[in-house]
């Protein structure tokens, strides 16, 4: 049974911790930011301060449209534009102790989700992937 | 059961049109793909040619690392570099009537999946969210 199945995963198992997640610091350019998140190839990567706060999700999407101007691409104004600035920071949240179930839910509208822990410090991500290997490793047996 | 569940959707049932599906043309620039991906906000797209056959997909982090210079991006290159010269050229596919437990299968590692009519001609992408719509609708009921 798929539902009792999920009642037995830790998102702490399937977790991606903070060590190993690209992401980009608060005071940041966006010019670094498209310098990280091309050269890690990831398409969106957590914003962090230096307490390992969680404060948004930023994408290349999101510097590019930016620096989009009426006439061309200003990209000589990346390195003047803060992360804070153009950051999403309107963004779900999971803790060590969520649900698989929630984490579910979660990742049917966002390619990846935050974990912080009781403190509100970032633990690390959840990834469709990391799901989506659980379902179907479920699934084959 | 989750698998006899499985059994019964058909690929044509959550298939994003191809209609529905933004991409760029062979024979683009990297300058128009970059415009493409950024305002449509996909991080990744396919590129076809006129009689809507699949040659490969490109994305932000491709067009980008392609101007990465030693010294700085070389953003005024984009214009001169065509899309075939950059983007993946070896990728997955899907045809109509694949089943769903592939499409799981080839979702783990590839955020979505293209998929092909039996003339080799692009009908439209799977995507993760999707199938992770449909899991989750099986959990609950
Ligand atoms: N270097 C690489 N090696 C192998 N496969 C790669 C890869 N980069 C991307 N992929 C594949 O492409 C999917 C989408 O990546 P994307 O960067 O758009 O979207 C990613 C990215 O925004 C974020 N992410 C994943 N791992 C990360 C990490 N270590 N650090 C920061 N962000 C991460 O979570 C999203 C979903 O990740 P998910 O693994 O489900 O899905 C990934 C994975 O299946
Ligand atoms: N305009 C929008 N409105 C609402 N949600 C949005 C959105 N743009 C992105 N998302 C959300 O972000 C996820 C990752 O988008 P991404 O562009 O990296 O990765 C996308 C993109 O590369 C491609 N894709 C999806 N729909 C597409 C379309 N209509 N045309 C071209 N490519 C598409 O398939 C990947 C996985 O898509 P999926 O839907 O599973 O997952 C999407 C979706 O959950």
């Amino acid at each position: 049974q798929l539902r009792s199945m999920m009642e037995e995963i830790l998102i702490s198992d399937i977790l991606i911790p903070a060590d190993k997640v690209a992401h980009v610091q608060i005071g940041n350019s966006i010019e670094h930011a498209l310098l990280v998140l091309t050269k890690s190839g990831y398409s969106m990567v957590p914003v962090l301060d230096l307490e390992y706060k969680l404060h948004g999700l930023i994408s290349s999407a999101m510097v590019l449209d930016s620096i989009f101007g009426l006439e061309r691409v200003e990209f000589e104004r990346l390195s003047s534009i803060k992360v804070e600035d153009v950051m999403n920071k309107d963004i779900p949240r999971l803790n060590l102790d969520s649900q698989f179930q929630n984490g579910l839910l979660t990742v049917i509208d966002n390619a990846f989700v935050c974990v912080e822990n009781s403190e509100g410090t970032f633990e690390g991500i959840l990834t469709r992937r990391e799901i989506l290997k659980k379902i179907n490793k479920e699934v084959r047996t």
